[in-house]
């Protein structure tokens, strides 16, 4: 049911 | 020098319940403001944000900036050794490889001190942005964990829908579908029983039951979570410890294949 992308999609590093 | 000092030993062991199935190990970064922790799970779709801030702790020193890495499963198992009532103190040298860890009974009868060697993690920091949510849901934490729980059993992923009216999640699998709806309170007495809901529009995310249900070991440190929400963002699943800081998880939200 959906798929899981990560936090990297969203966040950028530092 | 390093060292913090707090009375109930117990807040720790909680924190630790909470963060040690996500996480194998973290660094903790200490400062004059504070104890802060940012770490990703393995799969790098949930982050533990924890600040416990030095103005919450009995005694607080940190002369320098110090980070320590640390293998949880091995700090979980010396706050075992701890009882709740126990004070606590941990205290690291400037460019020190180990941690001590000191426990004291309340009348001084046990003191027993565990060091602890240190680890060089190489951990990514992610930028996280200040976001002005769509939806704040604030709500009793063992509601929200019971409804994770129960949903759970269902299907792999739960929908929060968040509307004015309430919140709903929502699930459904090979079994059938399942639903709970949550109505915001007018209990103006019982704060911790209460349902908030501040909405600028409503937003409907999907999220990894295996994480949600994670981030509910955190519920014996708040009698309150709060669930912040808008789209096409992470989750942020705060709870807050009283007179400390707050443990905070993110999660990616799920998209449509």
């Amino acid at each position: 049911s959906g798929k899981q992308p990560t936090l990297m999609s969203f966040f950028k590093k530092t | 020098m390093f060292e913090a000092r707090l009375t109930a030993s117990a807040t720790f062991k909680k924190i630790l319940d909470a963060i040690k199935d996500l996480l194998n190990e973290a660094s903790f970064d200490c400062s004059e403001s504070g104890i802060q922790l940012q770490a990703m799970d393995n799969s790098h779709v949930s982050l533990v944000s924890l600040m416990l801030r030095s103005d919450g702790f009995d005694k607080y020193r940190c002369d320098r900036n110090l980070t320590m890495g640390m293998n949880l499963a091995n700090m979980a198992k010396i706050f075992k050794c701890a009882n709740n009532e126990d004070t606590v103190t941990i205290k690291a040298q400037d460019d020190a490889d180990i941690v001590t860890f000191m426990f004291e009974a309340k009348k001084q009868e046990k003191i027993s001190d565990y060091e602890m060697k240190l680890m060089n993690l190489d951990q990514e920091h992610l930028g996280i942005p200040e976001t002005d949510f769509s939806c704040v849901i604030r709500m009793p934490s063992g509601e929200f964990a019971r409804i994770c729980k129960d949903l759970a059993q269902f299907g792999e992923s739960i929908m929060i829908s968040c509307t004015k009216e309430g919140v709903k999640f929502s699930t459904g699998g090979d079994i059938g579908t399942a639903n709970v709806k949550i109505a915001q309170t007018n209990n103006f007495e019982k704060e911790e029983e209460s349902v908030t809901i501040e909405m600028q529009e409503p937003v409907s995310l999907t999220f990894a039951c295996q994480y949600l249900n994670s981030f509910t070991k955190a519920t014996p440190l708040a009698s309150q979570v709060q669930l912040s929400m808008s789209d096409n963002v992470p989750l942020v699943v705060e709870y807050q410890i009283p007179d400390l800081g707050h443990l905070r998880f993110y999660l990616a939200p799920k998209i449509e294949e």
